[in-house]
């Protein structure tokens, strides 16, 4: 059952999908499953909504993995999923959340890639689709939204690890996210989370320009990072992406923004051991319970601060 | 499947802009096959990348005499994949 799975060690596609189906048969009053899309090699991408019912409701968006070598990402989703189950109840600040807003959260969001990095290379970063006239295979799904799309901070090389696909949305992974998002039409809260480097960031990744909502998102990353420094003293930077890392173009959280997502975060989890990509399966839980704490921060002051 | 034997991951520190470029520099190297996980940005930040083990030399003479400094971040990658594997091995044994 997902009381006996092992949280704190890393798994395949299979067994995510797994605990997946598990979870939603254990708890099929709150999650149930969407399938929003294939990926380019035709396996399933699902979505996990949590709902205490209603119809119609705002939703917070929770997505992990899209790069499929940060392999904390999505061991860090599994754990999610499970503790929005047994916290429903218990936590009165995701109680309150749950009464208002539906939670979808995408644990593995490229599962080609996620797949490829158990099976063939555990450094694959990119998708899985095929470029017309490269031998190189997979473009980055973070530079691949319409926001920005080919400008500086996103490679035209398909061999880049970077490579911003053959134009907007060309990969079926991003541009399954991009209609569930325009169809639903009420997510307020978009949180896309990758490793590593322990920052909390906000748009813009593709322009030097404030987002007009700077202020707001700023003060809600501060009280987000400081909520998660609480748990454990890690630490973290926060601010917008070209500030705070690197001009980055056609990423996720330029693109939820301009569609009017306001509390659009990115989060790069933690590697307090130097480990990089290969963080030791010891280290999930407590990356993901401090990264959690985040979480509800920006969900709940979403939740109060519907617009 | 791909194998990371002697491959490395340094850190590296580049004190100024001029330094920045020059690691700049050696990710335009494509025959190194260079695998940055975190970029040159800019001076303070931390650059991680994941160096093969044919190129391993080539990379620490350059940043060397650049007077650029780096540490060693993984030693083997591979060792550190062997263990992930190991562990998940073990806990599905353990499971079944």
């Amino acid at each position: 059952t997902t009381d006996t799975f092992n949280y704190a060690t890393y798994h395949t596609l299979d067994e995510i999908y797994e605990f997946i189906d598990q979870l939603v048969t254990e708890n099929q009053h709150l999650v149930s499953k969407i399938q929003i899309g294939n990926t380019y090699e035709g396996r399933p991408i699902y979505v996990l909504k949590f709902s205490t019912g209603g119809t119609d409701r705002p939703a917070a968006w929770i997505d992990t993995g899209i790069h499929s070598r940060e392999w904390v990402t999505q061991a860090s989703g599994v754990w999610f999923a499970k503790k929005i189950t047994t916290d429903y109840e218990k936590d009165p600040t995701l109680k309150a959340i749950l009464e208002k807003m539906d939670i979808f959260l995408e644990i593995v969001t490229n599962p080609d890639g996620f797949v490829y990095t158990h099976k063939t290379n555990r450094m694959w970063r990119k998708t899985r689709s095929r470029t017309q006239g490269s031998l190189c295979v997979g473009a980055d799904p973070n530079r691949n939204w319409d926001a920005g799309f080919g400008l500086s901070g996103a490679s035209s090389n398909p061999c880049s690890d970077t490579y911003h696909g053959k134009s907007a949305n060309s990969e079926v992974e991003v541009k399954a996210i991009v209609d569930f998002v325009k169809t639903h039409g009420k997510i307020k809260a978009f949180i896309s989370i990758h490793s590593y480097s322990q920052l909390l960031l906000y748009p813009y990744g593709y322009k030097s320009d404030a987002v007009p909502n700077k202020e707001e998102l700023d003060k809600l990353a501060k009280s987000a990072v400081t909520a998660l420094t609480s748990l454990y003293g890690t630490k973290y930077k926060y601010g917008s992406i070209i500030d705070t890392i690197y001009q980055a173009s056609g990423n996720t959280i330029d693109w939820t923004y301009s569609q009017g997502i306001k509390y659009s975060f990115t989060f790069e989890l933690r590697d307090t051991g130097l480990r990089g990509f290969l963080l030791p399966a010891s280290q999930i839980i407590p990356t993901a319970e401090e990264t959690w704490l985040a979480l509800l921060t920006i969900i709940d002051h979403a939740s109060k601060n519907l617009y | 499947t791909e194998i990371f034997v002697g491959h490395q991951v340094l850190r590296i520190s580049a004190a100024d802009e001029a330094q920045v470029q020059k690691v700049k520099e050696l990710e335009s190297l494509e025959h190194l096959q260079l695998d940055f996980w975190r970029d040159p940005v800019r001076p303070g930040l931390p650059i991680d990348v994941r160096v093969p083990f044919p190129s391993v030399q080539s990379v620490k003479v350059f940043l060397e005499s650049h007077d650029i400094s780096y540490e060693i971040m993984i030693e083997d990658v591979q060792s550190l994949l062997d263990e992930e594997q190991k562990q998940m091995s073990a806990l599905r044994a353990r499971a079944l």
